[in-house]
């Protein structure tokens, strides 16, 4: 019942959590069903803890087949490594932002939560040379993206600009609007 | 190319194609995508002269129904059609390129097409299909009432049956029994499946479902009795034409109830199928197809998100020095880099329930349904996860992107909108969620008394006992 930071670690307490969230669940609306509530209401009254039940559920097997997709694929070192890290950083990022559910249903303890945030902020530091290398990988054609923003090229301003320049308003140097409204406003305040 | 962006493809640690043929499935995958891509996006009839936020809620509908068609017709005219290409055109990235605020005529590739497959005869398959296919028909797929979503046995619309004339009738009781939401239906299809409540010599059998024609073929005019129209603008897929339907005493023949699984004789009989849970397969399919589509549609919000963090510069690190690009913040990797690897986490959970729905349903047609309740309770919880999580990571890298991510033209609030659409369409999430923590609640029992679970959730044996050890 020790905690190591390893994804071995990781993954099993992602189940613990769930088995933990299930149980929890259930034992709270069997109670509920004892004390004298009807079965439907005590599902309703537990369905907070119900709904957590099954995203803890579903979350571990996400974690799970990617950690077990990445480490089954057979591609060149250099690609394994950024695939390991993503699912390293999958997997921490979603247990510190729910470790409150590891603290109570795994064998975490408080004094690892240092450990687990430092290595979640070393995997960003990792990754930050291959973020666009990531992204470009996705292969996503420039009218897909249909974006200024974010086209292959990088030439986000001028792009911009140049979107600017489609709004109907600048088709003509001045809308009707200031002679309708604008004008005779701005003389009646005069 | 700005150089910011040709440093960072100099600095990458990887060969990216090898990335992308991995993702595409293999090279082959890749250069038939890109095949599909060129096909499509070079034909000058999909440019818009005015970008479309631009036009009327009208205009936007008309533009689209114009590419539309001119898309299926390209799609069929394509020397190697496949279902890939399908698939990418009306749920995909593609598709989504080309009519940028929902297809008006999705609905009648992804859910009245294969309604007519899944749950006809073989005869109502060969003359409804046949109809469809050729595009002598446009249909769509009615179930959801403004009353009622996805509790379809509170459904209200009725099909009672007339055994003097052979046909059913059709009646809207109230107006929270009008359906509401189905895309297409507003003003473009011509045709439904509808869902409605049977009642047969006087006893109600439950939902089942009818063809029923709305509108005149050649004039496209409402029906006697036929109350159609198009429900309004929405926060997103305003051009998905969303639309509702009343009727009022509408007549429709005995043989357009879909009778694969339950029957109505002549007489009135009815004739329940010995399992109505093979009907489930279609929604499952859609589920797993939504998934796919959320990887996909985070994978260009990241894009776009990322490049931009990439090529942006912002304040001062450090006094006196040059401002840096914001990747270099750790604030602004802890939005993007987790997102991306969202889109990893969801394309590779998509790919595990995909092979399941596969296994499961060749079961099934050996008549073995032990694993159908497994598949269900995991269909459900996976689209529920991926939808929110692709809502909330797009929104976060629409935040990474400051004000430029505000603006319509960078395309992060129309990908939002498509995004967050999904957290309600099948299935609202949080309904979902509850009937796999149904599902987990018998496992659980069976766990308790020490029976053998299926695959997904034998943890729970393991950890039935275990406790926090502080």
């Amino acid at each position: 019942a020790i905690w190591e930071n390893s994804m071995d670690c990781v993954v099993k307490a992602f189940y613990q959590v769930a088995a933990g969230k299930v149980k929890s669940a259930a034992e709270h609306m069997e109670r509920r069903a004892k004390g004298g509530m009807s079965s439907e209401d005590a599902w309703n009254e537990s369905s907070i803890e119900l709904v957590a039940a099954s995203t803890a559920h579903c979350r571990a097997f996400m974690v799970e087949k990617f950690v077990e997709t990445v480490s089954k694929s057979s591609v060149s070192r250099p690609l394994q490594t950024v695939l390991t890290q993503l699912a390293e950083l999958y997997a921490l990022y979603w247990l510190l932002i729910n470790k409150g559910d590891f603290l109570m249903f795994s064998n975490l303890s408080p004094a690892d939560v240092d450990g687990l945030q430092l290595w979640l902020e070393q995997l960003l530091a990792k990754l930050r040379p291959n973020a666009v290398g990531i992204v470009d990988s996705f292969d996503i054609h420039d009218e897909i993206l249909g974006s200024p923003l974010g086209a292959w090229d990088g030439r986000v301003y001028e792009r911009m600009f140049e979107e600017s320049q489609k709004s109907p308003l600048n088709s003509e140097p001045v809308n009707k609007s200031f002679h309708e409204y604008l004008k005779p406003f701005l003389r009646s305040n005069l | 190319v700005n150089p910011d962006l040709v440093r960072e493809r100099q600095k990458c640690t990887f060969n990216t194609l090898e990335l992308t043929h991995l993702l595409d499935g293999g090279e082959a995958k890749t250069l038939e995508r890109k095949e599909r891509e060129d096909y499509f996006l070079s034909d000058p009839a999909f440019k818009d002269e005015v970008p479309m936020e631009y036009l009327s809620h009208k205009e936007q509908y008309e533009h689209s129904v114009r590419k539309a068609c001119h898309m299926f017709k390209k799609l069929q005219e394509m020397p190697h059609g496949s279902m890939d290409n399908f698939r990418q055109l009306l749920g995909g990235m593609l598709g989504s390129a080309i009519i940028k605020d929902g297809n008006p005529l999705a609905l009648h590739y992804v859910m009245f097409l294969p309604t007519l497959a899944g749950q006809g005869t073989v005869e109502q398959q060969a003359f409804w299909i046949s109809r469809a296919w050729n595009l002598e028909i446009i249909g769509t797929y009615a179930q959801t009432e403004l009353g009622h979503g996805t509790f379809i046995r509170g459904l209200e619309t009725t099909a009672t049956y007339d055994p003097a004339t052979q046909e059913f009738v059709l009646n809207s009781p109230t107006l929270t029994s009008y359906k509401w939401w189905p895309g297409g239906l507003g003003h473009t299809a011509n045709y439904a499946v509808v869902v409605a409540q049977l009642y047969t010599q006087g006893k109600c059998h439950g939902i089942h479902p009818f063809i029923v024609q709305l509108r005149d073929e050649e004039t496209h005019m409402p029906l006697p009795g036929i109350i159609i129209g198009e429900i309004g603008a929405k926060l997103g897929m305003n051009t998905t034409n969303n639309g509702y339907l009343g009727f009022k005493q509408v007549r429709i023949p005995l043989e357009n109830m879909l009778m694969k699984n339950n029957k109505v004789l002549e007489d009135g009989t009815y004739v329940k199928s010995p399992s109505d849970k093979l009907t489930y397969g279609t929604m499952m399919f859609v589920r797993v197809v939504i998934c796919q589509d959320m990887s996909s549609y985070l994978s260009k919000a990241v894009t776009i998100a990322t490049r931009y963090s990439a090529v942006r510069h912002q304040s001062e690190m450090k006094p006196g020095a040059p401002e840096p690009q914001v990747l270099d913040y750790r604030t602004q990797q802890y939005k993007l880099l987790p997102s991306i690897a969202s889109v990893f986490a969801m394309k590779f959970s998509a790919q595990w329930i995909w092979e399941m729905y596969n296994v499961v349903n060749s079961e099934l047609d050996q008549g073995d349904l032990e694993r159908l309740p497994e598949l269900h309770a995991a269909s459900c919880c996976l689209k529920a996860l991926c939808t929110s999580d692709a809502a909330s990571a797009v929104e976060t890298v629409r935040l990474a992107c400051g004000g430029h991510g505000y603006m319509k033209s960078s395309n992060l609030p129309s990908t939002y909108g498509l995004v967050t659409a999904a957290c309600t369409y099948e299935g609202e999430n949080t309904v979902l969620l509850l009937q796999t923590a149904r599902y987990l609640m018998k496992t659980w029992q069976q766990a308790r008394s020490g029976q053998t679970l299926t695959p997904s959730v034998a943890y729970l044996n393991l950890y039935s006992d275990w406790r926090q050890p502080r």
